[in-house]
Protein backbone atom coordinates (compact mmCIF):
# COMPACT_ATOMS: atom_id res chain seq x y z
CA UNK A 1 0.00 0.00 0.00
CA UNK A 2 2.98 2.56 0.85
CA UNK A 3 4.49 1.45 -2.22
CA UNK A 4 1.37 2.24 -4.36
CA UNK A 5 1.09 5.39 -2.63
CA UNK A 6 5.05 6.71 -3.10
CA UNK A 7 5.69 5.24 -6.25
CA UNK A 8 4.10 7.97 -8.30
CA UNK A 9 6.53 10.60 -6.67
CA UNK A 10 9.45 8.58 -6.65
CA UNK A 11 9.26 7.95 -10.30
CA UNK A 12 8.16 11.32 -11.33
CA UNK A 13 11.06 12.59 -9.43
CA UNK A 14 13.77 9.75 -11.67
CA UNK A 15 12.06 11.67 -14.78
CA UNK A 16 12.59 15.28 -13.58
CA UNK A 17 16.44 14.87 -12.77
CA UNK A 18 16.19 14.22 -16.89
CA UNK A 19 16.32 17.92 -16.57
CA UNK A 20 19.60 18.12 -14.77
CA UNK A 21 17.95 21.61 -13.28
CA UNK A 22 21.03 23.45 -11.11
CA UNK A 23 19.09 22.89 -7.79
CA UNK A 24 19.08 19.40 -6.11
CA UNK A 25 16.48 16.86 -7.54
CA UNK A 26 17.08 13.74 -5.49
CA UNK A 27 14.10 13.64 -2.79
CA UNK A 28 11.01 14.79 -1.78
CA UNK A 29 12.32 17.04 0.87
CA UNK A 30 14.19 18.57 -2.15
CA UNK A 31 11.89 19.56 -4.56
CA UNK A 32 9.76 21.26 -1.90
CA UNK A 33 11.41 24.33 -2.01
CA UNK A 34 10.14 24.81 -5.71
CA UNK A 35 13.76 25.51 -6.84
CA UNK A 36 14.06 22.51 -9.57
CA UNK A 37 10.97 22.06 -10.28
CA UNK A 38 10.66 25.86 -11.37
CA UNK A 39 14.18 25.49 -13.44
CA UNK A 40 12.64 22.24 -14.99
CA UNK A 41 9.33 24.65 -16.06
CA UNK A 42 11.82 26.92 -17.52
CA UNK A 43 13.33 24.24 -19.64
CA UNK A 44 9.84 23.15 -20.81
CA UNK A 45 8.64 26.47 -21.97
CA UNK A 46 10.80 29.39 -21.26
CA UNK A 47 8.68 31.62 -22.86
CA UNK A 48 5.92 31.42 -20.75
CA UNK A 49 8.43 30.02 -17.55
CA UNK A 50 9.97 33.07 -18.21
CA UNK A 51 13.69 34.31 -16.73
CA UNK A 52 11.48 37.00 -15.00
CA UNK A 53 9.19 34.34 -13.40
CA UNK A 54 11.68 32.35 -12.29
CA UNK A 55 13.29 35.55 -10.44
CA UNK A 56 10.22 35.20 -8.27
CA UNK A 57 11.43 31.68 -7.01
CA UNK A 58 13.42 32.12 -3.94
CA UNK A 59 16.45 29.72 -3.75
CA UNK A 60 17.30 30.44 -0.42
CA UNK A 61 14.29 29.14 1.43
CA UNK A 62 16.05 26.79 3.30
CA UNK A 63 13.82 24.98 6.05
CA UNK A 64 11.63 27.78 6.28
CA UNK A 65 7.93 26.67 5.24
CA UNK A 66 6.14 29.64 4.54
CA UNK A 67 9.05 30.32 1.89
CA UNK A 68 8.72 27.11 0.07
CA UNK A 69 4.72 27.27 0.18
CA UNK A 70 4.85 30.69 -1.17
CA UNK A 71 7.41 29.02 -4.32
CA UNK A 72 4.81 26.12 -4.51
CA UNK A 73 1.87 28.13 -5.12
CA UNK A 74 3.87 30.52 -7.95
CA UNK A 75 4.98 27.45 -9.92
CA UNK A 76 0.89 25.71 -9.46
CA UNK A 77 -0.79 28.94 -10.14
CA UNK A 78 1.70 29.32 -13.64
CA UNK A 79 0.89 25.37 -14.09
CA UNK A 80 -2.72 25.48 -14.42
CA UNK A 81 -2.20 28.94 -16.48
CA UNK A 82 -0.27 27.19 -18.71
CA UNK A 83 -2.95 24.36 -19.11
CA UNK A 84 -5.76 27.10 -19.65
CA UNK A 85 -4.02 29.54 -22.05
CA UNK A 86 -1.41 28.11 -24.13
CA UNK A 87 -2.77 23.94 -23.79
CA UNK A 88 -6.24 25.38 -23.57
CA UNK A 89 -7.15 22.25 -21.71
CA UNK A 90 -9.41 22.42 -18.26
CA UNK A 91 -7.87 20.38 -15.24
CA UNK A 92 -10.58 21.43 -13.10
CA UNK A 93 -11.06 17.59 -12.34
CA UNK A 94 -7.70 17.13 -11.55
CA UNK A 95 -7.03 17.16 -7.57
CA UNK A 96 -5.32 20.29 -6.72
CA UNK A 97 -2.03 19.45 -4.67
CA UNK A 98 -2.06 20.55 -1.16
CA UNK A 99 0.87 22.38 -1.08
CA UNK A 100 1.18 22.88 2.56
CA UNK A 101 1.15 19.72 3.26
CA UNK A 102 3.99 19.46 0.45
CA UNK A 103 5.80 22.67 2.05
CA UNK A 104 5.46 21.31 6.23
CA UNK A 105 5.49 18.21 5.81
CA UNK A 106 7.19 16.86 2.10
CA UNK A 107 4.18 14.90 1.64
CA UNK A 108 5.47 12.50 -1.56
CA UNK A 109 1.40 11.44 -2.72
CA UNK A 110 0.97 15.76 -3.06
CA UNK A 111 4.44 16.33 -4.47
CA UNK A 112 3.58 13.60 -6.87
CA UNK A 113 0.31 15.14 -7.61
CA UNK A 114 2.76 18.88 -8.30
CA UNK A 115 4.62 16.96 -10.81
CA UNK A 116 1.97 15.44 -12.61
CA UNK A 117 0.58 18.55 -13.53
CA UNK A 118 4.06 19.33 -14.48
CA UNK A 119 4.55 16.33 -16.33
CA UNK A 120 1.58 17.07 -18.14
CA UNK A 121 2.90 20.54 -19.65
CA UNK A 122 6.11 18.56 -20.85
CA UNK A 123 4.54 16.07 -22.86
CA UNK A 124 2.68 18.90 -24.24
CA UNK A 125 4.75 21.74 -24.97
CA UNK A 126 5.78 22.67 -28.47
CA UNK A 127 9.03 20.47 -27.62
CA UNK A 128 7.14 17.53 -26.78
CA UNK A 129 8.68 14.83 -29.17
CA UNK A 130 12.26 15.48 -27.41
CA UNK A 131 10.35 15.04 -23.38
CA UNK A 132 8.66 12.22 -24.82
CA UNK A 133 11.24 10.41 -26.23
CA UNK A 134 13.62 11.10 -23.44
CA UNK A 135 10.67 9.14 -21.30
CA UNK A 136 11.21 6.30 -23.80
CA UNK A 137 14.40 5.94 -22.73
CA UNK A 138 14.00 5.71 -18.63
CA UNK A 139 13.23 2.28 -16.66
CA UNK A 140 10.41 0.27 -17.89
CA UNK A 141 8.86 0.50 -14.32
CA UNK A 142 9.53 4.01 -14.51
CA UNK A 143 8.05 4.62 -18.01
CA UNK A 144 4.58 2.48 -16.92
CA UNK A 145 4.00 4.96 -14.01
CA UNK A 146 4.56 7.90 -16.29
CA UNK A 147 2.28 6.30 -19.18
CA UNK A 148 -0.46 6.07 -16.29
CA UNK A 149 0.30 9.43 -14.69
CA UNK A 150 -0.35 11.03 -18.38
CA UNK A 151 -3.27 8.70 -19.13
CA UNK A 152 -5.36 9.94 -15.40
CA UNK A 153 -4.54 13.40 -16.45
CA UNK A 154 -6.14 12.94 -19.93
CA UNK A 155 -9.23 11.61 -18.18
CA UNK A 156 -9.62 14.50 -16.50
CA UNK A 157 -9.38 17.38 -19.30
CA UNK A 158 -11.70 19.16 -20.82
CA UNK A 159 -11.13 20.71 -24.21
CA UNK B 1 9.21 -18.41 -21.37
CA UNK B 2 6.14 -16.63 -20.11
CA UNK B 3 8.49 -13.91 -18.42
CA UNK B 4 9.92 -12.75 -21.41
CA UNK B 5 6.39 -12.79 -23.45
CA UNK B 6 5.31 -10.17 -20.72
CA UNK B 7 8.10 -8.08 -20.74
CA UNK B 8 7.87 -7.99 -24.71
CA UNK B 9 3.75 -7.62 -24.27
CA UNK B 10 4.64 -5.00 -22.08
CA UNK B 11 7.10 -2.77 -23.69
CA UNK B 12 4.94 -3.21 -26.92
CA UNK B 13 2.27 -1.57 -24.54
CA UNK B 14 4.52 1.18 -23.40
CA UNK B 15 5.93 1.71 -26.97
CA UNK B 16 2.67 2.11 -28.29
CA UNK B 17 1.57 4.33 -25.68
CA UNK B 18 4.79 6.81 -26.08
CA UNK B 19 4.09 6.67 -30.17
CA UNK B 20 0.78 7.76 -29.97
CA UNK B 21 1.39 10.52 -27.71
CA UNK B 22 3.77 11.57 -30.06
CA UNK B 23 2.14 11.67 -33.15
CA UNK B 24 -0.59 13.87 -31.34
CA UNK B 25 -1.20 17.12 -32.13
CA UNK B 26 1.10 20.19 -29.93
CA UNK B 27 -0.87 22.77 -27.86
CA UNK B 28 -3.95 24.12 -28.30
CA UNK B 29 -7.00 22.26 -30.39
CA UNK B 30 -7.65 24.42 -33.41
Amino acid sequence: MEENKTALVESLIIWLQTFNTPAPCRTVEDLTTGAAISQALHQIDPAWFSNQWLSRIKTDVEDNWRLKMNNLKKILQMVINYYNEVLAQEISDFPSPDLAKVAEHSHPVEMGRLLQLVLGCAVRCERKQDYIQIIMTLEESVQHVVMTAIQELMSKEIM
Amino acid sequence: DPNMKAGAANEGVLANFFNSLLSKKTGAPG
